[in-house]
């Protein structure tokens, strides 16, 4: 070999185009191949996610969302003057197409600012309850897309999906999130470079909780005492053939009488203040509000769901897994910047716990959500999880850059559009965790019936 | 802004079925299957 090596003269002729053409072609492929195979993963190889998608997004990206969000919210609550808020807010009905004969008061002058104008509230009746419909749509919005999730992957348009688990909060059997700096299929091959399982500290409202005590442990039940919550404002009232929904019961399986239920003593219906790293409760205290009142709005709502309320003590799964028999449905609704921005319950269930992702503030309009992958992963949202008639429901209000705040009417502790320096701010998929399982002597969670307001989107 | 519902429900023929379209407007309240 070594005498065929140096004796065998090298012979040079110029290649033809076409083969260095081919060349090119197959380094492109394999490195196409290479970055579409490339997929990072957390320690149990669910996916972490990251901002992917055309150049337009990666411009969004580059974007201070978080400071322009803040800005506009600033300039959308300064108060204008009286003579002027009739023809702003006119040329801002017409620019959108609101429509001012419903909304509530329908003076303009009553609303001080634009911000103000943005979260008006409907005339009571303006929306009537669909009785007849299992499901009602929460807000007055464009359906963006809809469909069953396979395999915890839930489309967001055509050709693009995200995992359940990031939208919701993943957590593995030990309840901890371990984290992979970065893992790369090799052709096939998943190969984990580094393993990082680690107890990062994520600042929140100033505020530092270990990651563990952030997302709580997988299984740990909140052990909050139960308050009665403050009544939500139902602004739409159920349409005249109402007829319950519920499955027919009997009144022995809802008894209204306080003796039925082990009732709290004075002291568990005002949970202790919060202190520092414990599971947050943030059901709203309403010290005046009878027992007799919470239970009586509890059981009309244990009626919707057709469920006996005394066998409501077991927790609900939250999506990981399905009774047999069912399956689990999404749908995404948009909201453009005309609709009316508060948001209803769109059946009757019980809200055990929040999940507040501080993420980014990315347009979440049909354009760029056709651009954006794992965009409704990627910005703020608050994920409420619970039960319905049929087992797990969840309702996940996703903020954008104009409308990065989310009022939640039974939520004393939420605050959204936080300010975090870059430096500090938590990776994408922690999320900060409240229960709600003061707010019902009996449900275990915020009961809340079909229509009823929930909260709403705020400028800013 | 947006709202993503995730819900469970019985599937197959007796199951869920949408009563709306992709692009739809909808307003609270409205039925949106059975």
């Amino acid at each position: 070999a070594s005498e065929a090596w140096r004796r065998t003269p090298t012979k040079w002729y110029p290649l033809p185009w076409f083969v260095g053409a081919m060349l090119l072609v197959l380094v492109q492929w394999r490195r196409t191949v290479r970055k579409e195979a490339e997929v990072h993963v957390d320690g149990d190889g669910h996916e972490v996610v990251r901002l992917r998608g055309p150049w337009q997004v990666h411009i969004l990206g580059a974007l201070p969302l978080r400071n322009l969000s803040r800005v506009w919210g600033y300039l959308n609550s300064l108060e204008l003057p009286l003579w002027f808020r009739p023809y702003g807010y006119k040329i801002y009905a017409s620019l959108f197409g609101c429509d001012l004969s419903e909304i509530e008061p329908s003076d303009l002058h009553a609303y001080p600012s634009m911000g103000a104008f943005f979260y008006r509230a409907l005339k009571p009746g303006a929306r009537p309850i669909d009785a007849s419909a299992p499901l009602v749509s929460p807000a007055d919005g464009t359906v963006l897309h809809f469909g069953k999730v396979e395999g915890a992957r839930v489309e967001q348009v055509k050709g693009l999906t995200y995992s359940l688990d990031a939208l919701l909060g993943l957590e593995d059997q030990s309840g901890k999130r371990t984290r992979v700096r970065r893992a790369e299929a090799d052709l096939g091959k998943r190969k984990e470079i580094e393993v990082v399982d680690d107890e990062e500290f994520a600042n929140v409202n100033g505020i530092e909780y270990s990651l563990n005590q952030l997302i709580g442990g997988a299984g740990s039940t909140p052990s909050t005492p139960v308050t009665p919550s403050a009544p939500s404002h139902p602004t739409t009232q159920r349409s005249s053939s109402a007829s319950t929904s519920a499955t027919e019961s009997t009144d022995e399986e809802f008894p209204t009488d306080p003796k039925a239920y082990s009732t709290p003593s004075s002291r568990d219906r005002h949970p202790s203040p919060q202190k520092h790293g414990e599971r947050i409760d943030a059901s709203v205290v309403e010290p005046d509000r009878s027992i007799q009142e919470t239970l009586s709005h509890d059981v009309s709502v244990a009626k919707e769901m057709g469920v006996s309320p005394t066998l409501q003590r077991t927790r609900s799964t939250y999506g990981a897994t399905v009774r047999p028999g069912n399956a689990l449905y999404f749908m995404v609704v948009y909201l453009a910047p005309g609709d009316y921005h508060r948001f209803h319950s769109p059946t009757a269930w019980v809200v055990e716990k929040r999940r507040h992702f501080m993420g980014e503030l990315f347009s979440v309009s049909p354009y760029v959500a056709k651009r954006l992958e794992n965009l409704f992963v990627l910005n703020e949202r608050v994920a409420l999880l619970g039960r319905w008639r049929h087992g797990f429901f969840s309702m996940i209000p996703v903020g954008a850059t104009n409308v990065g705040s989310i009022k939640i009417n039974f939520d004393q502790q939420l605050r959204t559009n936080l300010r975090h320096p870059r430096r500090s701010r938590p990776p994408p998929g922690t999320y900060e965790e409240a229960t709600y399982s003061a707010a019902s002597p009996i449900l275990n969670g915020q009961p809340l019936s079909a229509g009823e307001e929930m909260g709403g989107f705020c400028l800013g | 802004s947006t709202i993503v519902l995730v819900w469970e429900a019985p599937e197959g023929r007796e199951g869920w079925e949408f009563g709306v379209g992709v692009g739809e407007k909808v307003k609270v309240g409205q039925g949106l299957g059975r």
